[in-house]
């Protein structure tokens, strides 16, 4: 079981390390055991490093900082081990810009092998979904779902989906 | 094996029942706030047997049933149904399509079924044990629950790299 | 002591009710003592239901709902004793268009007798600012305010500043 | 009362001298993730006295001085000043003007100013006692704090509303 779960912990450090690299464009970043005596047992450390800085302890980082290098950790783990499905909610919320279009581009690629599903309020992920759907209250207190737009990229799937 | 709909009756604000069919790379779930967006993410956590109140934001579990507004009457059932497709046979059965749903009426009565057929709490958690789907996993992450991630003291992290493992 | 506290209390759910009207643009808000008869010590709830819906605890509110109704108490607060300068970090980032305008609204009357430091990153908010700073890293890891930019409306204060 | 301008040298991420002087009504601060923002309300928090690491985003209060960054070298002091402009004689001072400024120096010497005139910490706490300014305040909302006004329990929320009353 220690030998499995290091393993594993080996892969996840990996590939945090290549992904955080991705998402900040440089810098670096690792996760550790906090008692690497006691593999079962341990805490665990995670340290962020942007271009540039020097690392501080992560609760330094901003909060966009923050949420950059909670992707990274979700998506190593994801790597290791990807799950059928995958359900963020308002993950994109305190990204700039410009983090903003490096989350996108990291998704994608990931959407090329397993399926997510996005809430959001940033306009520039909306394009970046195949499927948008709208929930409104119309009726206050009430959920409906009202639209459904594919994007203009996906003409195939729309057909599919319209026959 | 990839999610193909999720259907939602009396389940919070979603008191008239809606289907929501999902894309197979990337859907957006938008609109203004208080709308029922996160009510969804919380629909796919209750049907894949969660069973804290918390981790839904209420106080006990009865509050996941449509309460009413100022103009309707509060229902007596909530009822989330999710259909999965099965390819590569990820999940423990010999379906190619799985349904999972489940009901709760304000009696305090649970009801579990796949595909149509009744089970017990127990038979929806060890059907998806071992997907990245169960509790304490990296697969579905809630409004503001990023920042916990990094906040967790080291040791509560440990869950999500367990499931990994 | 007790007195004046119940005294302010009960000026703060006032102005509560009112601005939670406002910020959702109908609907109700109050804060209530969870023991009344320990005014001194006992703890404080607050309730608030939106337009047409129907009180559930505040925990389910969405997000959004959640910002609004801690901004109406902050407000609050701050109308039963201003203090001379405000400094809100990023308050409105769960907010969607119409919350947003809303929001906005209100700073505005509030700005009218007291100061306001905002960090944002909504253009709606920018615009609704007299003054904008620009913090940016040219160099990696320094921090410099690099613009100072003055709003159409205040020709006569950039004026001021400039001269 | 209200704020004129204030300066940080050498606090955080502000290796070099930055002077910031506020609008009367409503000042924004933007820029992109991770340039400096919320360093700056850190700055007005700590020079008006803030004592908690925990709400300076630290695990010491050492980590407010600049550290350095891959090409330049840490400081070994961090500095802020803060100027009010005192009408209507809010603050218990005689003058117009009342500058606040706090210094940490590496050695973990620290230094308090009024108006240039050397102080106790005990002193700058008490000029900003009952103008809501004080620790516990509604008048400083930090970035995330948000959610924490309406999640705390019960009985933490008694804090702002005391410094209210
Ligand atoms: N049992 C219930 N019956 C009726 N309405 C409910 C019930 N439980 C929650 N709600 C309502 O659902 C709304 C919250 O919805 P949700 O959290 O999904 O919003 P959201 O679309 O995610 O918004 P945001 O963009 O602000 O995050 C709240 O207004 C809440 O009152
Ligand atoms: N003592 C220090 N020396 C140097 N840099 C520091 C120090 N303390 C914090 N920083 C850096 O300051 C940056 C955080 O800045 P801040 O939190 O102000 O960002 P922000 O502009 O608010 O961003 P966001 O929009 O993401 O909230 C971090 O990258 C952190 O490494
Ligand atoms: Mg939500
Ligand atoms: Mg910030």
């Amino acid at each position: 079981a220690e030998k499995k779960f290091l393993e594993t912990f080996r892969k996840v450090n990996k590939y945090f390390g290549e992904l955080i690299a991705e998402l900040f464009n440089g810098g670096s970043g690792e996760i550790s055991l906090i008692d690497e005596n006691d593999a079962l047992e341990s805490g665990i450390e995670i340290t962020v490093r942007p271009p540039g800085k020097k690392i501080l302890n992560i609760m330094s980082l901003s909060g966009g900082e923050q949420a950059m290098s909670a992707i990274g950790l979700i998506f190593a783990l994801f790597k290791v081990k990807p799950s059928p499905f995958c359900l963020l909610d308002e993950i994109d919320a305190p990204l700039d810009d410009a983090n903003l279009s490096r989350f996108l581009k990291m998704l994608k690629k990931f959407a090329e092998h397993s399926q997510f599903i996005i809430i959001t309020h940033h306009k520039k992920t909306m394009a970046a979904c195949d499927v948008l759907y709208g929930v409104s209250m119309e009726e206050k207190g009430v959920s409906k779902v009202l639209s459904v737009r594919i994007s203009e990229n996906n003409k195939n799937y729309s057909n599919e989906l319209a026959g | 094996m990839f999610l193909k709909n999720i259907e939602l009756s009396g389940f919070k604000s979603f008191a008239d029942k809606v289907t929501l069919e999902f894309s197979e790379r990337i859907s957006a779930i938008i609109g203004p706030n208080g709308s029922g967006k996160s009510n969804i993410v919380d629909a796919i956590k209750w049907v894949l047997g969660e069973q804290s109140v918390k981790s839904l934001r209420g106080k006990s579990m009865e509050e996941v049933i449509f309460n009413g507004t100022t103009t309707r009457k509060p229902l007596s059932r909530a009822s989330v149904s999710m259909t999965l497709v099965n390819e590569k046979g990820l999940l423990p059965v010999a379906f190619k399509e799985v349904t999972v749903s489940r009901q709760l009426y304000r009696s305090g009565e649970s009801k579990y079924l796949i595909n149509n057929a009744e089970c017990r709490l127990k038979d929806v958690i060890e059907l998806f044990m071992d997907t990245g789907l169960s509790k304490g996993a990296y697969s579905i992450i809630s409004q503001g629950q990023i920042s916990s991630i990094l906040t967790a003291n080291p040791y509560d992290r440990r869950l999500i790299f367990e499931e990994a493992a």
